[in-house]
C-alpha cells in the first residue's frame, strides 16, 4: 500500500469520525445532508458485498466493516435520535437523491468490466459515489453558517478523493497496474465535484474568515 | 498485476 493510499484512507476515516464526533457531542446534525448519508449506505453495501466473497487483508475488511457500520449509524442518528433528528434541515435538503439510483445502476449494466453480479454492484457503487455528495454540496450553499465541523468534515471527504486520484497514478506507474477507466474516470468525476468547495474552503482558510459558499 | 486490480481499494 503506498502513502496516498494510506493517507486517502485515513482521510476518510477521519472524515466520518469527525462527523459522528460532531452529531454525538452537540447533538446535532445541522447542515449534514441525510441524503448523501443515505447514498452512502447504499454505496458501501453494494461495494462491499466481496467482503464475503474474498479475503484482501485485515486491514481492508476492518475498514469496510468500519464503513458500513458508521454510515447506518449517522443514517440512525439523523433519522431516530429524538434531539439529533429535530436539528436535520429537512427543508434545504431537498435533492430527490433516489432518482440518481437507477440511472447509476443503469449505467453499470450497460458499462462494467464483467457481466457479473458483484460486478455489477460494484461498478454501480463506483457510479453512485462520484454523485452521492451532490445533496451535501447543495445543502452546503444554502445554509448560511457553515460551521467548522461541517466544513472540515467536507473538506477531509475531498481530500480522500483526490488522495486516491494520486494513489492511481502511483500504482499505475510504479506497479505497472493495468488501466481501470471506470473507476479513474467516475474518481475523476467525483473529486471534481469538490472543486468549487475546496476553492472556497482553502480561500476563508487562507483570510481566516469563515467558510461562506456564495448563493 | 492481475484484472482485481483497485479492488483491494476502499
Amino acid at each position: 500500500m503506498n502513502i496516498f493510499r494510506l493517507a486517502g484512507d485515513m482521510s476518510h476515516l477521519l472524515s466520518v469520525i469527525l462527523l459522528l464526533l460532531k452529531i454525538r457531542t452537540t447533538k446535532s446534525c445541522a447542515g449534514i445532508s441525510l441524503k448523501t448519508q443515505e447514498l452512502y449506505v447504499v454505496v458501501f453495501l453494494a461495494r462491499y458485498l466481496n467482503l464475503f466473497t474474498r479475503y484482501y487483508s485485515f486491514y481492508n475488511t476492518v475498514m469496510k466493516l468500519v464503513f458500513i457500520a458508521t454510515s447506518v449509524c449517522i443514517v440512525w442518528y439523523m433519522r431516530f435520535h429524538k434531539v439529533v433528528k429535530q436539528t436535520y434541515n429537512k427543508d434545504l435538503d431537498t435533492f430527490r437523491h433516489y432518482v440518481v439510483i437507477p440511472p447509476c445502476f443503469l449505467l453499470a449494466l450497460l458499462v462494467h468490466h464483467e457481466f457479473t453480479v458483484m460486478e455489477v454492484l460494484w461498478t454501480f457503487s463506483l457510479y453512485l459515489e462520484a454523485v452521492a455528495i451532490l445533496p451535501q454540496l447543495i445543502l452546503l450553499q444554502r445554509t448560511r453558517n457553515i460551521d467548522n465541523l461541517t466544513g472540515n468534515y467536507i473538506f477531509l471527504l475531498g481530500a480522500y478523493r483526490a488522495l486516491y486520484l494520486l494513489n492511481w497514478i502511483y500504482r499505475f506507474f510504479m506497479e505497472k497496474a493495468q488501466a481501470r477507466w471506470i473507476s479513474w474516470i467516475s474518481g475523476l468525476v467525483q473529486t471534481a465535484l469538490y472543486a468549487d468547495f475546496f476553492y472556497y474552503y482553502i480561500k476563508s482558510w487562507k483570510n481566516n474568515e469563515k467558510l461562506k459558499l456564495p448563493a | 498485476i492481475n484484472a482485481d486490480t483497485l479492488k483491494d481499494e476502499l
